[in-house]
């Protein structure tokens, strides 16, 4: 038995075709660019604020969004790692 | 040392604004050895930064006074805190603040500064650790009291993958050194580490960070003593690109909290047991600026440790700026101590005669030794990666007490190959297999020269999980051993819990991290009166010196003359006349030959560090001055030469290698902006510039990580690997490995099952899940199972009815059918059938009304402790045995 982990409502996506493409697709599909992930080229991170900021489950609708998009070579749904103070 | 009379600068007061500003002066006093540092600092805490100051048992301390007293104290290091922020305004840190090094991830701004809460002091003390001013009035000093130091805010709020990424790629190009003091819980039961994003992080670090000289990563090994954790069950602290820090008492022993581990690469000073042992002192959080809370005396845990260690690295990192991570791995390995921590057991003897240990590693961080090594550090060849073929026999781990499994595998180290490994840095054994409980586990594994090292002590807390996925354990206990022959791996049944089944060892695999020949060589700087600089002389490590020593005594290579080494100082004749003056005079040649020059030529070149390009060209007075000759190579500019070939051109038309003047860089270098062919980084083909990041074709035997736009010896972890046009090709999303193609999964992200090689979040329709993970098909009955037999259906499919876990066409008599749940359920007292609860005919005795239940005909029907009433039986009040009515 694994705890079930809480998805966020961001993604990370990875668009080889860098910064303009990933703005392109995220007003494609109304998600809120957050622009690049650190140090990471072409990793970009997304949010959909019509979707609950914590939920049980991953998003199929989501998924298959980003999927289907052929401009997305990878993509996550964020979800809650528990990370402890030492 | 200093001398209190010889320094002066502008302290702030107390209540100035502490908001960033630009670095000022650092501060120093003139060295004055022999000066006890008690009495050197002014900071009222110093005294009780015992681990500083001789103030340990026995009089040990971390080796920092000749550190301080050689002049290093972390000026132009740049160290970041990732935690819940840092008090940017704190007295004791505002001067050495560097906003570029910090973020607020959790409130996406760039202010650092934590919320006040009461326990977001975390990473303020820490930072103080590091950087605390020294020569003030407040708290103590930072062990690197000049570095800049920042902080990320990233543990105030819900931590994800993309949260650890961006703060491990926060500004790699500006921050020297990471310290983390967090992780996964060290509950002693948790098996989790980076993600996907993270990973990426940490390999873009290494490799591009600090302008390709990598980022330095310091971890908390962890507090999970108390549960028996295992620190090697925590992927970052057991991963290869961070330092991983365990502690040590005051007095000399394991802390309470201290996690035993093979991936520990050493140890400093900490809390022990309260009254016994000292804590750490530091800058505290406090957003009022209250006096009596701006210092704390007790920071403890292995989150004390680790900034020590990060201040140490800065120190070394001043010393030699350098020096890439794995030269810094390095300086740790050799020269740690063991000696003040020998009073706890534990201790071995590797292949090469360094003592190691599970609790300590290689010993307690020694940063005068540190610098020392620093200083005549060359650096480390490139690493070269082995991996084993994967050993995917299935091997029975019986359940009895006691029992272990012995399974081996000879390696060559990839002799002959370029991947060759001769000298070792890193060893993952790369395990998979089932077992329940998985915390009973001990794993050990042997190398060739006999070295064991526990990978896995058993975790008595650990009862719920079964299994090991590619799990990569590190040791660094076999850190510049060989590695070809016989390494074996024990799986040992060596917990208390009883074991009902057996388990499978299912496969394994070693992967070898280090260097083909001999990664030690010192360097002394010799001053070469013709070229007027300074060359490297290297020369083999002492072979007496068993502290630093690593083995192979003897088999040591001196640096090859390359044809790149030493560029940066390159004797350029002819650039400029001065130059040329004086190569005519100590080597007794002629004077230039000159060719014609074109009209408007001008001189542009006049030093070293700027070798000519094709468009400089000589001084405009020379070409009068000396006989012209026509006789140049091609090669040369119309400067001239010096004589025939491209050797002797004064300047080049095109560019430079070494000294002589070729029309394009060869292979594997690159053209720098005064024309000079420069080497690639040695993973690059075909460059655009020297670092590892800048690669346009990759070097032979390596891959090209197709979204890092780097190159690569092997696949990280994540990837997999084209051979046809051999690049890494990142694995579909969930995936935590893949083959062959992106979405054929090989295993899955920590919270994910796999399907037919996909990763999902739950097991799809008509398929259960497996004690591995998998999602395996349920019986053709069932819509949802819990296992693969008939009568093991928790749903059904539409049309058939559940009963006692199987699938039924029709209901059983007795039973309805419940078409919405696809149920059977058992029909009302009475009936013989029945639609769900409606009867549609009764059992002998019993009749149908009209609500459609079935009503014993007689009232001898009815049990003692019920009465008879309109046709039913119903129940006696409580209190009753017998009754005629409700009463």
């Amino acid at each position: 038995p694994r705890s079930t982990p809480i998805f966020t409502n961001q993604f990370a996506v990875h668009v080889p075709d860098g910064p303009d493409a990933a703005a392109e697709i995220a007003a494609k599909y109304g998600f809120d660019n957050y622009g690049q992930i650190g140090a990471l080229k072409e990793y970009f991170l997304f949010a959909d604020k019509r979707l609950h900021k914590r939920s049980l489950s991953s998003s199929e609708s989501h998924h298959k969004t980003l999927r289907d998009e052929p401009r997305v070579r990878w993509f996550q749904q964020q979800h809650e790692k528990k990370r402890k103070k030492r | 040392d200093f001398m209190p009379s010889s320094f002066s600068f502008d302290y702030p007061t107390f209540f100035d604004e502490f908001g960033p500003r630009p670095r000022q002066t650092t501060y120093h006093r003139q060295r004055n050895r022999g000066v006890p540092l008690q009495n050197l600092f002014t900071d009222p805490l110093f005294k009780e930064q015992w681990y500083l100051n001789g103030g340990a048992k026995d009089g040990y301390d971390m080796n920092l006074g000749p550190a301080w007293q050689k002049g290093y104290t972390g000026k132009s290091v740049v160290v970041s805190i990732l935690d819940d922020g840092i008090q940017t305004n704190h007295p004791d840190l505002a001067l050495n603040y560097d906003h570029q090094a910090s973020t607020d991830i959790n409130d996406n701004d760039n202010d650092p500064m934590p919320r006040d809460n009461g326990d977001n002091k975390h990473g303020t003390r820490c930072a103080g650790e590091v950087a605390a001013v020294a020569f003030n009035q407040y708290c103590g000093v930072g062990v690197a009291y000049n570095a800049s130091i920042g902080g990320v805010r990233m543990l105030d709020g819900p931590v994800n993958d993309a949260v650890e990424a961006r703060a491990l790629g926060l500004n790699p190009d500006h921050i020297d050194i990471y310290s983390a003091s967090w992780g996964p819980e060290d509950d002693g039961k948790t098996v989790d580490g980076p993600g996907p994003l993270a990973r990426r992080a940490f390999i873009y670090g290494v490799t591009s960070g600090r302008k390709g000289k990598g980022s330095i990563f310091v971890w908390a090994s962890g507090n999970g003593g108390r549960h028996t954790d295992s620190c090697n069950c925590d992927g970052y602290t057991n991963s290869i690109f961070t330092l991983s820090i365990s502690s040590a008492t005051q007095g000399g022993y394991k802390p309470w909290y201290l996690e035993e581990c093979s991936s520990t690469l050493a140890s400093t000073y900490s809390s022990g047991t309260p009254g016994n042992d000292k804590s750490v002192a530091t800058v505290d959080m406090d957003a009022k600026l209250r006096p009596d809370h701006i210092c704390t005396v007790e920071h403890t845990g292995t989150s004390a440790s680790a900034p020590l260690a990060a201040g140490i690295a800065a120190l070394a990192l001043e010393a030699n700026p350098s020096l890439t991570w794995r030269d810094m791995q390095y300086l740790v390995v050799l020269t740690s101590r063991s000696t003040p921590l020998e009073k706890e057991s534990g201790w071995i003897l590797n292949g090469v005669k360094r003592k190691v240990s599970h609790k300590f590693g290689y010993g307690l961080m020694d940063a005068g030794a540190m610098v020392n090594l620093a200083e005549q550090w060359t650096n480390v060849p490139p690493q070269h990666i082995c991996k084993s073929d994967e050993i995917n026999e299935e091997r029975r781990i019986d359940p009895t007490y006691g029992y272990t499994l012995s399974v081996y595998m000879d390696v060559t180290g990839c002799a002959g190959s370029v991947n060759e490994v001769r000298f070792l840095e890193h060893v993952q054994c790369k395990v998979s297999l089932r077992f329940f409980p998985r915390g009973n586990l001990r794993l050990l594994l042997t190398s060739p020269m006999g070295t064991t090292s526990t990978l896995l002590f058993e975790r008595p807390r650990d009862v719920l999980s079964s299994s090991f996925d590619d799990w990569p354990f590190l040791s660094v206990h076999f850190w510049g051993e060989k590695a070809d022959g016989r390494w074996t791996l024990q799986v040992n049944n060596a917990g208390n819990r009883h074991v009902n089944s057996p388990g499978i060892l299912k496969k394994w695999q070693l992967i070898f991290y280090g260097t083909a020949t001999n990664p030690i060589r010192i360097r002394t700087r010799q001053f070469n009166p013709v070229h007027s600089s300074y060359a490297s002389v290297h020369y083999p490590y002492p072979v007496d010196d068993d502290q630093l020593a690593l083995g192979h005594r003897g088999d040591v290579d001196f640096f090859p003359s390359s044809t790149f080494q030493g560029y940066q100082g390159y004797p350029y004749v002819g650039a400029a006349s001065n130059v040329q003056a004086s190569v005519a005079t100590l080597d007794g040649s002629s004077a230039p030959i000159l060719t014609n020059r074109l009209p408007g030529d001008t001189s542009s070149s006049s030093s070293f560090d700027s070798p000519p390009s094709s468009s400089q060209v000589g001084d405009e007075s020379l070409d009068t001055a000396r006989k012209i000759l026509h006789d140049c190579d091609p090669q040369c500019d119309p400067q001239g030469c010096y004589g025939k070939g491209p050797t002797q051109c004064i300047a080049c038309k095109n560019y430079r290698l070494d000294n002589t003047c070729v029309s394009q860089c060869p292979p594997r270098s690159f053209p720098n902006q005064g024309g000079v062919c420069w080497p690639c980084h040695e993973s690059c083909e075909i460059c655009a510039g020297a670092g590892q990041d800048s690669c346009l074709s990759c070097a032979p035997a390596h891959l090209r990580v197709t979204d890092l736009a780097v190159c690569l010896q092997q696949c990280p972890e994540g990837y997999y690997e084209n051979t046809e046009n051999s690049t890494c090709v990142p694995c579909e999303a969930n995936c935590a490995s893949c083959q062959d193609r992106p979405d054929k999964c090989t295993s899955c992200e920590h919270h994910l099952v796999m399907y037919e090689n996909k990763c999902y979040a739950a097991c799809p329709l008509y398929t259960y899940e497996t004690q591995d993970y998998n999602c395996a098909p349920c019986h053709s009955t069932c819509e949802t199972c819990n296992g693969t037999a008939e009568n093991q259906c928790i749903s059904c499919r539409p049309g058939l009815f559940s009963l006692n876990g199987a699938c039924r066409a029709s209901c059983p008599i007795g039973y309805g059918a419940d078409k919405k749940r696809r149920e059977c359920v058992p029909c009302p007292p009475g009936c013989a059938t029945c639609d769900m609860s409606t009867c549609r005919s009764c059992d002998d005795g019993w009749s149908l009304n009209e609500e459609g239940l079935c009503a014993p005909e007689h009232r001898d029907r009815c049990k003692t402790t019920e009465f008879y009433e309109n046709g039913h039986c119903k129940q006696c009040h409580a209190s009753c045995k017998t009754c005629a009515g409700p009463g």
